[in-house]
């Protein structure tokens, strides 16, 4: 004999007896060992039993164990009047293992050849979490949450408590438990039941900047106190909620506190009860807001949108300015602004201004000239009107045109046009003419 | 210029007094960077070379010492201008001349117009023609003027002129032949005519208060003689060459 290698375990797989569907030879002392993994348990079902019958399945019989014990012994057949067929029924072992004994005698009915059995059988997982509690007084599977899983299953604990490393019992251990999402719900351990003495449970909660966390008690706060004379103080049970540059403040008794509202982004629970007396603890959510920037102001000359009641953290605020200025910061034009309120309550940028616009000086005109009509320092709205140095020269087109600096910039006639205008010459006028007066 | 008389400042502000190879000649503003003259003063000239021609403007007398001449950019003398060493073909004696620079007009210098499209020359209409050329003195005697001078001609009728050319003709050998691309002008009792130095310049027609450059002084038998007439370049007649030789330049 030599070892063979170890083997994975079918999940499933099919028996037949010797010669199937032949009829199978006399004196047979068969035996099949059936195993599937650990955590499964094996199902399995005769598609065909043709055996001998006898009363008590005395000559021939298909003996089914599990762990030694006999599950069923099965012959006849179907539509036989003795023996013991297992039917369509399938047989399930409580566990990933099962045997099959097939035994014949040396005589078999001349009339009719038996064909023996097929039978398949399949890996089902156990549902260990199922299994009721035992009634002997030892523990269950898991001490507070039992996970199955395939094949196996996993034990889990309540927050505040962790699996121990026999991965079934949970202890005490309810510190550095960090709470980051946006909301979320706090309770002291066993809650709402009293928890183990000594409890030293921490809890941060630690949202995003520019968010700032409430906390909201149930209504269902009981932590001991100690009446004094200065009245009910926490003296060995208490939580204490600590704001980041705040007094800490210790809570006990058995009203809740009203809203807390910590204008902080971190808030720290300690939750702590000694040896003796006893808190039934508390429960609260925690939300959170954006925080709020203050009022953006006003622009002269722009619109600062959009108008809300109050600005949070990522909310955008842009300026834009009334038509004819520009936007102007810290002496540069700005082609667009906006600007957020950031996570620490400020505008990420202060407010730009708006600057009138200017045209710039309007085109020279070659023989001709330009005068200020109206405005101020080709501003916005200037109107300047171009003339020619007359008598020699005159406009093309022979009407006085006035350019107004529009909102682009640029200098523009009523009819739109932005080329300054030509000064083309006087022909054949002199200024002087000859007198002729002798007749 | 014969029996006329000194131009006042002002007076005729596009007249251009051309000094081409030292022989005088006269020519025309017609923009602020165009000169027009006659081609037989340009022609066969290097004329484009400062040293060779010099241009001034804005002159009622030519006096040593205030003379500032413009300079020429290039010479466009009309492409059917044939007159060969017989000097004897006047048609077509027409010429741009452009400035290497634009000129800033005033009262002294101004562009003198263009016929309009299809302008006519009535005969009889009086013109101006004017020049710093030979004017004559008591005697016949013949002298050149420093002076812009000026002299108001009558437009001669197509055929009197020619007729009158035809006489001549008869007993002058080397008299050019008339063209429509020519016009006369003068007074058949003679005593008034343009001149020798008068080449170039301008007669011009006025209407509606404005003048407009009817014709360059191109040519004539003698001066101011009785039964002859001065020959000009009918300018009508070359809008579409100078508008192109302009715009193409």
């Amino acid at each position: 004999c030599w070892r063979l290698p170890d083997s994975e375990p079918l999940m499933y797989g099919e028996v037949q007896s010797p010669q199937y569907p032949q009829p199978y030879p006399p004196n047979l002392q068969e035996q099949w060992d059936l195993s599937v993994p650990e955590g499964y348990q094996i199902r399995i079902t005769f598609t065909h039993l043709d055996i001998e019958a006898s009363a008590g399945c005395h000559y021939d019989a298909l003996t089914v164990l599990y762990d030694g014990k006999v599950l069923g012994k099965f012959c006849g057949h179907e539509n036989s009047a003795d023996g013991h067929h297992p039917g369509n029924h399938p047989i399930l072992s409580p566990g990933n293992r099962l045997t099959l004994i097939f035994l014949t005698d040396d005589n078999n009915p001349e009339r009719h050849q038996n064909v023996g059995f097929s039978a398949q059988y399949q890996a089902i997982d156990i549902d260990e979490c199922s299994a009721p509690e035992p009634g002997d007084g030892s523990d269950p599977l898991c001490s507070q949450i039992c996970l199955n899983t395939l094949g196996s299953y996993l034990c889990s604990c309540h927050h505040g408590f962790e699996l121990r490393s026999d991965q079934r019992t949970c202890v005490l251990s309810c510190g550095g438990g960090i709470f980051d999402e946006p909301e979320g719900h706090l309770f002291s351990p066993g809650y709402p039941n009293p928890p183990p003495h000594a409890v030293s449970c921490q809890y941060i909660i630690s949202v995003e900047n520019g968010f700032t966390v409430s906390l909201n008690f149930t209504d269902n706060f009981h932590i001991e106190s100690v009446d004094t004379l200065q009245g009910p103080v926490c003296l060995h049970h208490w939580l204490q909620v600590t704001i980041p540059n705040r007094e800490p403040m210790k809570l006990c008794g058995g009203t809740r506190p009203g809203l807390i509202v910590t204008n902080s982004n971190t808030v720290t629970l300690d939750y702590h009860t000694d040896n003796d007396g006893q808190s039934n603890g508390w429960s609260l959510d925690y939300s959170t807001n954006r925080v709020r920037c203050p009022f953006p102001g006003n622009v002269a000359k722009g619109r600062v949108t959009p108008i809300l009641t109050e600005y949070l953290y990522r909310d955008y605020v842009y300026v834009r300015c009334e038509q004819g200025y520009k936007l102007m910061m810290d002496g540069q034009e700005l082609d667009s602004f906006s600007t957020m309120c950031q996570s620490n309550a400020q505008w990420h940028l202060p407010l730009p201004e708006c600057h009138i616009i200017d045209c710039g000086e309007p085109e020279p005109l070659l023989n001709g000239g330009v005068t200020f009509m109206s405005g101020f320092q080709n501003q916005y709205l200037s109107v300047v009107q171009y003339h020619c140095n007359e008598p020699f020269y005159s406009l093309l087109g022979g009407v006085n045109v006035s350019f107004t600096c529009e909102a682009d910039r640029k200098w523009r006639s009523n009819n739109d046009i932005v080329v300054s205008p030509t000064c083309i010459p006087v022909c054949g006028q002199p200024t002087k003419h000859i007198s002729a007066y002798q007749r | 210029i014969i029996g006329g008389s000194e131009a006042p400042e002002n007076t005729i502000p596009w007249q251009v007094l051309l000094s081409v190879q030292g022989d005088r000649g006269g020519g025309m503003v017609i923009g602020d960077r165009w000169i027009m003259t006659a081609a037989h003063v340009v022609k066969h000239k290097e004329v484009a070379s400062n040293d060779v021609i010099q241009i001034y403007m804005g002159l009622t007398e030519i006096k040593t010492g205030s003379l500032s001449p413009v300079f020429a950019a290039s010479v466009h003398v009309h492409p059917d201008y044939n007159n060969l060493d017989d000097a004897l073909d006047y048609n077509n004696d027409i010429a741009l001349i452009k400035l290497q620079d634009p000129i800033t007009f005033n009262s002294s210098i101004m562009p003198v117009c263009l016929p309009a499209e299809g302008a006519t020359y009535v005969t009889g209409m009086m013109g101006l023609v004017s020049g710093f050329g030979v004017t004559e003195a008591a005697g016949n005697t013949r002298i050149l003027t420093n002076k812009l001078k000026y002299v108001h001609l009558p437009v001669v009728e197509q055929e009197t002129c020619s007729n009158s050319i035809t006489l001549l003709k008869r007993t002058k050998s080397d008299v050019p032949s008339l063209t429509n691309n020519m016009f006369c002008a003068g007074v058949p009792e003679g005593k008034k005519d343009s001149c020798q130095g008068d080449s170039g310049g301008p007669f011009t027609l006025s209407e509606d208060g404005r003048f407009w450059a009817a014709g360059i002084v191109s040519w004539g038998v003698n001066c101011g003689q009785k039964g002859t007439y001065g020959v000009y370049t009918r300018v009508a007649n070359y809008l579409d060459w100078i508008n192109k030789t302009m715009q193409e330049n």
